[in-house]
């Protein structure tokens, strides 16, 4: 296929971070915040 | 976090891990600038330290909170983290920030919208009580660049997340840059009062212009005012918004004879890195011939004198608006900035007028786009238009393609165009940064809050039909032509359709009587591509270091004359030995108590049975043998 003249390098969505980890099914904290086991909060 | 434990040094050492892509190599460093800009906070290369950040390109964009002591901390940004702000959110978390909406205080501040929240995630919209975080007297900031967007974690398209305050539900989630409240909170947990590379900002508000001074040796002044007729009619920093404040200096050309001048002068400065980036707003309402010259007044032991240097003289065309200018400067002794009007030929009225001053150490940008008239090209038939041509410092010719119609987004793309060093330069392009920043025009550079997003031509990058992407655009560009007719070749685009909103553009100070500025950078950042993983020996150290390898990570250093290893360590781990070369840790230490307690078990139990063993057979023989001499008698008495 022909590449387009343009190309968008987050095709097209403004992902923010917590978004491009639920996408990579990744389990963190809020999403962004990894936890070891001393400071583990209630979740 | 509460507790004192979590704090980092000012200076945080780090290693930038070779998994990490060249794009965002240089997205972290620019992230790093934002820090000593605006905060106490500064970084170095890891030399040894106990304890530092190790940033390395992971599944995903995440950190812990606080510095855990664990000797290497890591922090990842991956595919799609390569983003200023998002560098600036996770090294905030490093530095022991969680996220704005968990405070205490937050249900007064935001609904949490339960039933639109994903399965199984409601646990990342808890709240702590002061135990856990303190927010340090700041107020419940939207506009943090840790707060969650609207959108975290939505199991459809409503928000997750409404403020009772309806105008702030599009600042939330903003993944710009550091809020003010950002700034005083960070500042406060670190408790510092000054950064790295800030050195003055004025707006010429307050009657003391700054500790600015008029020279004496001149033939005029500098006059601080609001308005003048020939214009401009109001200020920069407000633009006419806030009727009876709003000063500028201007400098009245009708006051005085061709060839006088009038010298301002800045406060002393003293310099730490030895580069400056002098930025300004200048009007031009006087003659084409009129100039300004940027001058540097240095005070050093060599220069009695106090040497005053030219650094750059500015002579503009009247247009009849402010203008964005940059002035590079490399002082190392302290320093005053000199702005010197000089009156040209020509009868006309008005003068120079300069307003909203920012220095730092910092580098300026190397290119500004001015768009003037800008609501004008929102919703413009073709949709697109393109900056005028630049060269970066290298010789590459580019255009930056800004994409206003597709709603609600502004795209911005880069484009390598030909140009005259063609021939000379290296194809595929290899390895140049290019940041597109949209500017936020607020007067103290410390409280902008500048969209910046960077990309980097990488050589090896091919498109569909096999070419190389950043190739020579005279190979595989498409024809197009400049405003004057000359006919040039254009390569493909490359950037973000989603660049910021039209919404947000609006916001702020993005657009300012109707100009928006777009500051370019195009840095060649080959030198990245190498591996920092190695601590930076010290002085003197090296020598008799060379032959004396410390295994496992460990650093060499000096001590009482003689090359020792210092190994790392970790919580429950530690390396141990003359060059490192053991391992031991507290699991290690459990399972020789345990062993040596069961082998002492075993050997006691092994010496109480052969001796009860003995003891029972030396019995039973002696009760024989005296068995079997004995006269049995009376046996059935």
């Amino acid at each position: 296929l022909p590449t387009p003249e343009i190309f968008d390098v987050d095709g097209g969505i403004d992902q923010d971070i917590f978004d491009i980890n639920e996408d990579l099914g990744l389990d963190l904290f809020e999403g962004d915040i990894r936890l070891d086991g001393v400071q583990e909060r209630n979740s | 976090i509460v507790g004192e434990s979590y704090r980092w040094p000012h200076t945080i050492p780090y290693v930038l891990d070779d998994s990490l892509e060249m794009n965002a190599r240089g997205v972290i460093l620019n992230a790093f600038e934002r820090y000593r800009l605006k905060t106490c906070i500064d970084f170095k290369p890891w030399s040894g330290e106990p304890n530092y950040i190790s940033v390395f390109k992971g599944s995903g964009c995440w950190s812990s909170v606080g510095n855990r002591r664990v000797g290497k901390q890591e922090l990842s940004i991956g595919k799609g983290c390569d983003r200023i702000a998002t560098v600036q959110h996770e090294f905030l978390h490093a530095l022991g920030f969680w996220h704005e909406q968990s405070r205490s205080d937050r249900d007064d501040y935001v609904s949490i919208i339960w039933d639109r929240i994903i399965s199984g995630k409601k646990n990342n919209f808890e709240s702590y009580d002061d135990r856990q975080t303190d927010s340090l007297n700041v107020p419940y900031d939207y506009s943090s660049v840790m707060h969650y967007s609207k959108t975290a974690f939505q199991n459809g398209s409503e928000p997750t997340i409404v403020t009772r305050i309806p105008d702030f539900m599009d600042v939330i989630g903003q993944r710009m840059d550091f809020s003010d409240s950002d700034i005083l909170k960070l500042n406060q947990l670190y408790n510092c009062s000054s950064s790295l590379s800030f050195m003055e900002s004025c707006d010429f508000e307050l009657e003391n212009v700054c500790g600015m001074i008029q020279s004496s040796e001149d033939s005029a002044d500098w006059q601080r005012v609001s308005q003048v007729p020939e214009g401009p009619e109001s200020d920069h920093s407000n633009m006419g918004r806030c009727k009876g404040s709003g000063f500028f200096m201007h400098f009245n050309r009708s006051s005085v004879n061709e060839g006088a001048t009038a010298m301002l002068g800045s406060r002393i400065l003293y310099p730490k890195r030895g580069f400056q980036c002098l930025q300004f707003f200048l009007y031009n309402s006087g003659s084409e011939y009129d100039q300004l010259n940027i001058y540097v007044r240095e005070y050093s032991a060599a220069s009695v004198n106090r040497t005053l240097t030219l650094v750059e003289e500015i002579k503009d065309v009247p247009i009849g608006s402010w203008q964005l200018y940059h002035v590079t400067l490399k002082v190392t002794n302290k320093f005053r900035v000199v702005f010197g009007g000089v009156r040209g030929a020509g009868a006309s009225r008005g003068g120079l007028s300069i307003d909203d001053i920012n220095l730092s150490e910092t580098q300026c940008p190397h290119h500004v786009w001015h768009i003037r008239n800008f609501t004008q090209l929102i919703g413009s038939p073709s949709g697109s238009v393109y900056s005028p041509s630049f060269y970066s410092s290298k010789g590459y010719a580019f255009q930056i393609r800004l994409n206003l119609s597709s709603l609600p987004n502004v795209g911005m793309y880069f484009h390598l165009i030909s140009g005259a060093n063609d021939d000379q330069l290296e194809w595929p392009c290899p390895w140049q940064q290019v940041t597109m920043t949209i500017l936020d025009q607020n007067p103290d550079i410390r409280q902008r809050m500048s969209n910046k997003r960077s990309i980097t031509t990488d050589p090896f990058m091919t498109t569909g039909n096999g070419d190389y992407f950043w190739d020579r655009p005279s190979k595989v560009g498409v024809q197009d032509f400049f405003p004057n007719g000359t006919q040039f070749q254009r390569g493909r685009g490359y950037g973000y359709s989603v660049f910021m909103t039209h919404e947000r553009l609006k916001s702020r100070d993005f657009m300012k009587g109707d100009d928006v500025y777009i500051l370019l950078t195009v840095e060649d950042i080959s030198h990245l591509n190498t591996t920092q993983n190695e601590p930076t020996p010290t002085l003197g150290v090296n020598d008799l270091c060379t032959n004396f390898k410390c295994e496992n990570d460990g650093i060499c250093i000096l001590h009482n004359g003689k090359a020792e290893c210092r190994c790392p360590s970790g919580e429950d781990w530690w390396y141990m030995g003359e060059r490192c070369e053991k391992r031991g840790s507290t699991r290690d230490t459990i399972v020789i108590a345990v062993s040596s307690t069961v082998a002492v078990f075993a050997v006691m139990l092994v010496i109480t049975l052969v001796s009860v063993y003995c003891t029972r057979k030396k019995y039973h023989q002696e009760t024989s043998s005296k068995t079997a001499n004995m006269t049995l008698e009376n046996q059935h008495a």
